[in-house]
Formats: C-alpha cells, sequence, structure tokens
C-alpha cells in the first residue's frame, strides 16, 4: 500500500532556497564580504520508484527495496546533498588582520537519495 | 549557544570568534581575489583547485594580510644619506595548529607623485635586515644582530615594492623567534654629491611619502584540505 501513496514532483528530493546571512546568526561585525549567501539545502522524499533525477546511489536502491519489504524496521532513504561548491569569505581575525579563506562544500547545486 | 557557536566556528577552522577592535581597509589584493572567485566555477573544476591560490601559484587556501606594528628607529648619531630606518613586525602567532606556510611576499608602499618631485629621477638603496637579537627597551641599538635579507637601489617612480620572504616567514613559524626586520632606505651613491650641496634632510624629502609595510602570507591548512583529497 505504501506504493500507491501519491508523491506529488514538489515532494520529491530536491535543493530547496535557503539565503544564510550572516547577520542573523551575529556574525556581520567580523565578515566583511560576502554579507550573506545561498546556501540552499536538500529536502524531500524518496520514494519507489527512484528515477534518475533523483540521484540514488545504488545503496539506495537496495535500501528502497528493504524499506518496501520491513517499512518499519527500515527507512527510506535520505534525501541528501550529493554536489556542492566552494566559497571564500573575507573577514578580519582577531589581531585586525585581514585574511581571505577558501571554504569548500558551502553550496548545496545537487540532492541525492 | 555560545558552546554550539565555538564548535562551528572550530570545524570552520577558527579558534574563537573574531572580535576586530580597529578594523583596516581591505587591501586591494585580497578584494580582487575575492571578486575574481565571486565568479561561478567551471563544472569541471579539479577539487584540489581550492587548495591552491592560483594567483601567487602556491598551495594554500587562507590568505591573510599583516598589518606591520613595528616602529621608527631613532638613531643617536646622525648617519649621513640614511633617510629612513624602521623595525618591520607582523605577528605570525595568529596562525592556527596545522596551517603550513607557502608564501609570504612583503609590500613596501610609497604614496608619492613623481611628477611634482624636486629630484624626479633620484635614486635610493633599500636594505632589508632581518632582526636576531631582541633590542633592549629604550635602545636603537642595531649591532651585529641582524643578517642582511636584501640590497637594492630603487627610483621615486615606485609606488610600491615587493620581496619574497617565504623563506623567513617559513622559518619564523617552524624553527626561530620572530624578531621581525630592520628596513633602512638611503640616498643612493649617485646623489650622494648632490647631497654636499643640496643638504641629506632635502633629498630625503622624496622618501616622506613613505607609507606603510603589509605582509602578505598564504597558508594552507591541513584539515580543510585533507578532505577534499580523501574525496577524489
Amino acid at each position: 500500500s505504501a506504493y500507491n501513496v501519491p508523491i506529488t514532483p514538489s515532494n520529491l528530493c530536491k535543493p530547496r532556497r535557503l539565503y544564510i546571512s550572516f547577520s542573523d546568526v551575529g556574525w556581520e561585525n567580523w565578515i566583511i564580504a560576502p554579507q550573506g549567501y545561498m546556501a540552499n539545502y536538500c529536502l524531500g522524499e524518496c520514494p519507489f520508484p527512484l528515477t534518475a533525477e533523483l540521484n540514488s546511489t545504488n545503496h539506495a536502491i537496495l535500501q528502497t527495496m528493504v524499506h518496501s519489504l520491513d517499512p518499519e524496521g527500515t527507512p527510506q532513504p535520505c534525501c541528501v546533498p550529493v554536489r556542492l561548491s566552494p566559497i571564500s569569505i573575507l573577514y578580519y581575525d582577531n589581531s585586525d588582520n585581514v585574511v581571505l579563506r577558501h571554504y569548500e562544500d558551502m553550496v548545496v547545486d545537487e540532492c541525492g537519495c | 549557544l555560545s558552546l554550539q557557536e565555538s564548535l562551528l566556528l572550530k570545524s570552520l577552522g577558527l579558534s574563537a570568534k573574531p572580535s576586530p577592535k580597529i578594523p583596516v581597509p581591505v587591501p586591494s589584493v585580497l578584494w580582487r581575489i575575492f571578486q575574481k572567485r565571486k565568479t561561478p566555477p567551471a563544472t569541471n573544476r579539479d577539487p584540489a583547485d581550492g587548495c591552491r591560490v592560483e594567483e601567487f601559484n602556491v598551495p594554500g587556501n587562507i590568505i591573510r594580510v599583516f598589518a606591520d606594528q613595528g616602529h621608527f628607529i631613532h638613531s643617536a648619531q646622525p648617519q649621513p644619506l640614511l633617510c629612513l630606518q624602521k623595525r618591520l613586525y607582523f605577528n605570525l602567532s595568529v596562525l592556527e595548529e596545522g596551517e603550513r606556510l607557502t608564501m609570504a611576499q612583503l609590500e613596501i608602499k610609497f604614496s608619492h607623485n613623481s611628477y611634482h618631485s624636486p629630484w624626479p629621477g633620484q635614486g635610493f638603496e633599500l636594505r632589508l635586515y632581518r632582526s636576531c637579537q631582541v633590542p633592549l627597551r629604550g635602545t636603537p641599538s642595531l649591532g651585529p644582530g641582524r643578517k642582511l635579507l636584501v640590497e637594492q637601489s630603487f627610483a621615486r617612480l615606485h609606488k610600491s615594492l615587493l620581496f619574497n620572504l617565504s623563506d623567513v616567514a617559513k622559518d619564523w613559524t617552524t624553527n626561530s623567534r620572530n624578531l621581525g626586520l630592520i628596513l633602512e632606505i638611503a640616498v643612493s651613491g649617485d646623489g650622494a654629491s648632490a647631497a654636499v650641496s643640496a643638504g641629506p634632510r632635502s633629498l630625503c624629502a622624496g622618501i616622506d611619502s613613505f607609507l606603510d609595510t603589509s605582509l602578505l602570507v598564504v597558508t594552507l591548512s591541513q584539515q580543510q584540505c585533507r578532505a577534499s583529497r580523501r574525496r577524489r
């Protein structure tokens, strides 16, 4: 019966928009730039059948199979970031030096199951 | 929340939340690199690119510009033709554990306008020493405790001079104490005869436009770059 629950495309696993503002977290007095950035996040279901658009791993395919046999004991695969990109941040350190630092994995570009 | 915040900052490679006291203007070189990196990277980007500073062609993911904390030296004995003598000190102790220094570049900036110079083609001699002993409080002693690193002539036309100090800065962060540098700028030998007639102070007037010095340092955070190597 789990297969018959209709999943609308909007509920499928995909990146959702999330703008992180450094002033919202109280970091605006030491981060020079950017003042915020579009970080995004992953949300949505990974239902049966896992289509190509859902970027599913082989593990997710097998977990879906086990979930269909035992829905209580095994959850559906999770929706997680599969491709992220970096950003650079300009900030002041405690000695008032200006620092430019490169950070990997800061923006969610693609999600998958 | 503060414990949670400090753990998150640690994950970002910061030991504590910075609280700048006298924020300085952003150095143009950092602003240029930052703006260039804002453009979306190519999709076939090598993950190792993040651990390399393309502009200087060295490994690294952190670029700092250190302000000079040294003071001018006022010698008791007047030294003819010597226009400027200054200690340079850059506090590299802020580098975090696990950071490897890969490049250090000293910049000496002038704000002069060569078109309004009374001595347009005038030359100067620049000498940069590495300080090897701690000066006693209140003494300008520059005895044997210094080692010559750079000696070069320059004309007033230069707005800024750059020197590669990577080896010295690496040594400061690994083997020996950072006792700073000593910068001297003197009227060049060619100007010596003119100094006799015009007076050395008059020839040094051109160096009054000495603005400031800074040290650009590139480091590689092993913690941040190890992760991308593992994934690759």
